[in-house]
């Protein structure tokens, strides 16, 4: 079962066309492993992306040096798929 | 006895679990709810649709489905509820009496089961079917990609890896080709209302072109009452129009196909989060989401029954 221990989703709100082509490369280095949960659509939009811990750094490198403003969705996504599955289990227990 | 009395629509189920609910909806509502299956999956899961239907041969019908991109479990748990709303209130409600007393609905509410099964055994955040890909070791193809309307254009991708893979050509997927059989062999499909998940849209074709449709005008009013009403519930605000003018360019989705095939009143939804949670909605948001989401699709249902065509 795959995990996300340390997993952070990042809202992206790009201010540019240009910033839009450099989250959609981003998207595409398959060495991150990035996975967009709202596609980079337009300025001003937000896009959410979910970014595996070991690519964490240099992705805010990435987003920090191109002044792509980002905040933290989700801290930690395991925690949240773990809540999940206990309200699941507890839900079955009842 | 098992009921659906003692179901908890208030948590997120297996698909096991799901399947087992269907059963015992019919069971609960036997003149009312059959359960057909269109097809199967591509780990040869069956494609169950739940038929509602008080009678009549071929009538006007509606199609519903849920959980076309496995992850956004939101939606698979909204169908079960709403499913059951559909069952409990006809009889009682004037709507949902009304639009059953003339016309059929039909509901697929694990419409992706190899990828709704995968995300509870190994990869919650799994979206796409779980096909192999010749040639490549990424596995599956974006199902809402893979209709037979603007296929292969920009809106989506042909690289196996991506998750909006469009697939090796159009209905590649038995889950998709599974929908299109049986909506072209029924023949009187009037609506398709594709249920996904996340960002409070509801959108209408086209996504592969941004020339508005034919039936633009009428589609934007009826959306614009239908997010009206859903915001009444609990204030949750949606935004609506054309998914090409309101997101982006999608290419081979399952409204677009539709209403290219002559299915005039297609919508999809995109139900809640405002970017807190996103596809991780805590279950405590199941019955508001599907309670809110409810009046919309009574106006966008009810619309079809006064507008025969």
């Amino acid at each position: 079962e795959q995990l996300f221990v340390g997993d952070q989703v990042l809202r992206i709100t790009a201010s540019n066309e240009e910033q839009i082509t450099l989250l959609r490369a981003l998207g595409e280095q398959a060495e991150l492993q990035v996975d967009f949960w709202l596609d980079p659509t337009s300025p001003g939009h937000p896009a959410d992306l979910r970014v595996p811990f070991p690519s964490l750094q240099a992705v805010k490198i990435f987003l920090e040096s191109n002044s792509i403003s980002y905040s933290i969705m989700i801290e930690d996504v395991q925690e949240l798929v773990d809540e999940e599955k206990r309200a699941m289990m507890k839900s079955r227990r009842i | 006895e098992r009921s659906t009395r003692t179901f908890d629509f208030a948590s997120y189920h297996t698909i096991d679990e799901i399947y087992d609910w269907m059963d015992m909806l019919v069971d609960d509502h036997p003149s009312l709810v059959s359960k057909i299956q269109i097809g199967q999956s591509y780990e040869n899961r069956p494609l169950y649709v739940l038929k509602f239907s008080t009678g009549g041969s071929n009538r006007p019908a509606i199609w519903l489905d849920t959980g076309i991109h496995s992850r956004e479990w939101i939606t698979q748990a909204t169908g079960v509820w709403t499913a059951n709303k559909i069952a409990e209130e006809y009889g009682q409600d004037p709507s949902i009496t009304a639009i059953l007393d003339s016309m059929d609905i039909f509901f697929e509410i694990v419409t992706n089961p190899d990828g709704y099964a995968f995300t509870h055994s190994s990869n919650r955040m799994w979206r796409k079917t779980r096909s192999i890909n010749a040639g490549s070791h990424c596995v599956g193809v974006d199902p809402n990609r893979n209709w037979d309307a603007g296929f292969g254009g920009a809106g989506s991708s042909g690289n196996p890896c991506s998750e909006t893979y469009r697939g090796p050509y159009p209905h590649s997927e038995s889950e998709v080709k599974a929908i299109v059989d049986f909506i072209r062999g029924h023949g009187n499909v009037k609506s398709v209302i594709s249920i996904h998940s996340y960002s409070q849209m509801l959108l209408f074709p086209y996504g592969y072109k941004t020339a508005p449709a034919p039936n633009h005008q009428e589609l934007n009013e009826l959306a614009k009452k239908a997010v009206s009403d859903l915001a009444a519930v609990y204030g949750t605000k949606y935004t609506y129009g054309s998914t090409a003018d309101t997101i982006y360019l999608a290419d081979g989705t399952t409204i677009d196909w539709a209403y290219d095939n002559g299915v005039k009143y297609s919508f999809t939804f995109e139900l809640r989060d405002t970017g807190r949670y996103g596809f991780l909605l805590p279950s405590t948001q199941i019955i508001p989401t599907a309670t809110e989401t409810w009046p919309a699709l009574l106006d966008i249902m009810s619309h079809v029954l006064e507008h025969p065509y």
